[in-house]
């Protein structure tokens, strides 16, 4: 028994000063990875798709679990005098501004109301020229540019692309591109309410046929943006222009990171993971955004839809249907209208 | 999380090659730390 004991006190700090170290060393080789990979997208080198071990690990792990768990620790709610430390930390760690935060921090009674806060009243101005689209979210662009070819393929990373319409569903209203890379355009009139679309209605019926004349109009490209949200981001997601929403679609699936490292090695990442795609038109033409949610910010609550929960207990055989669950918005042919900056969904913690 | 933006916007004519004020352009440069309201193109 005492020989025992002995070997306990021993090991005990031992193990745990081997744990620590390696974690240590395991977070200084992610500093390092993400420095050089900071300096080379400074550089413009674009790295390229590459799977790992790490990657193929993480399909095994039950990660929407792991989400809610973290979900659940992060709402137990705090003792006021703890909860300013708590917050603080958090800002340190992950670069938030406290000073935005519309309420006096222990006015958070847990970690997840915090992460979810709203902003001061103007913290957010919104860019006033009408024919301009304003970024949706804060974070980091990390691609933008044209869709192309018959495919609509958008590119994850250099040597790794997927479709646009498995992003957003099979029954989507994504126009289709023609040789061109122009698009499909069946409107010749702008909306932005039911009004504003009835006027248009007798602008185009009462025009000469030279102005409804296809040559005279704009050729129309179809063109995408993916901001990535860090850990510290404010996490509401607002409206990027005047537009109405006329689908709404939930594809539950897997919960992995979407982080620069994980775009990289994980194929098909947005199309795989669980998401919400909100469609409809802008005064262009087709417009989506589609959120989509990671193991840390596990659900997405849509403010034009109170009752929509995501990240629930699933089947596996639910969670991997191509089929999404689809609900159209009323009344028909306008869907819900949504102003530049009209605060839409948020992703919360697990 | 990711936000994924998807829309049509008016385009130079491939066949003239020739980008026009009515072009949509991006604003933003890869790596840009962007926020809400801040414009993404025009």
């Amino acid at each position: 028994s005492t020989n025992s004991s002995e070997g306990n006190s021993f090991l005990v700090p031992g193990a745990t000063a081997a744990t620590i170290l390696m974690l240590g060393a395991l977070h200084a080789r992610r500093l390092y990875e993400d420095k050089k990979l900071e300096e080379a997208r400074d550089k413009g080198i674009d790295m390229e798709f590459k799977p790992d071990v790490k990657a193929t690990v993480m399909r095994f792990l039950p990660l929407r679990s792991i989400s809610r768990c973290w979900g659940y620790l992060s709402s137990i709610e705090l003792p006021i005098w703890l909860r300013p430390h708590v917050y603080k930390a958090w800002a340190r760690a992950f670069h938030s501004n406290l000073e935005e935060a519309s309420l006096p921090l222990d006015h958070y009674a847990s970690l997840r109301d915090f992460f979810v806060r709203s902003l001061k009243e103007g913290s957010r101005p919104m860019d006033a020229d009408p024919k301009c689209l304003v970024s949706p979210a804060d974070g980091i662009v990390m691609r933008f540019g044209e869709i192309k070819g018959a495919g609509a393929m958008i590119e994850q990373v250099k040597g790794f692309s997927y479709s646009a319409i498995s992003l957003l569903g099979t029954n989507s209203a994504l126009p289709l591109i023609k040789e061109d890379n122009s698009s499909e355009d069946d409107s010749c009139f702008e909306f932005t309410s039911k009004l504003e679309r009835k006027r248009s209605w007798w602008k185009v019926s009462l025009a000469s046929p030279e102005v409804r004349d296809p040559a005279q109009r704009p050729v129309k490209g179809l063109f995408y943006c993916v901001i990535y949200l860090g850990l510290g981001d404010y996490h509401r997601i607002h409206s990027p222009a005047d537009w109405n929403v006329s689908v709404r679609r939930h594809f539950p699936g897997r919960l992995f990171p979407v982080n620069e490292r994980a775009a990289r090695t994980i194929g098909n990442l947005y199309i795989e993971n669980e998401r919400v795609v909100l469609e409809g038109r802008w005064r262009e033409g087709f417009m989506a955004m589609a959120a989509v949610g990671a193991t840390n910010i596990g659900s997405i609550d849509l403010f034009i839809e109170p009752d929509f929960r995501t990240n629930r207990p699933m089947k596996t055989k639910l969670l991997f249907n191509s089929k999404p669950e689809e609900r159209p918005y009323e009344p028909t042919n306008t869907g819900v209208a949504l102003r530049k900056g009209d605060e839409v969904a948020a992703f919360n913690m697990g | 999380s990711t936000v994924v933006l998807i829309f049509q916007a008016p385009m130079s004519n491939s066949s003239k090659e020739v980008s026009s004020a009515s072009d949509f352009n991006f604003s933003v440069k890869r790596g840009d730390k962007i926020r809400v309201g801040e414009a993404i193109g025009r």
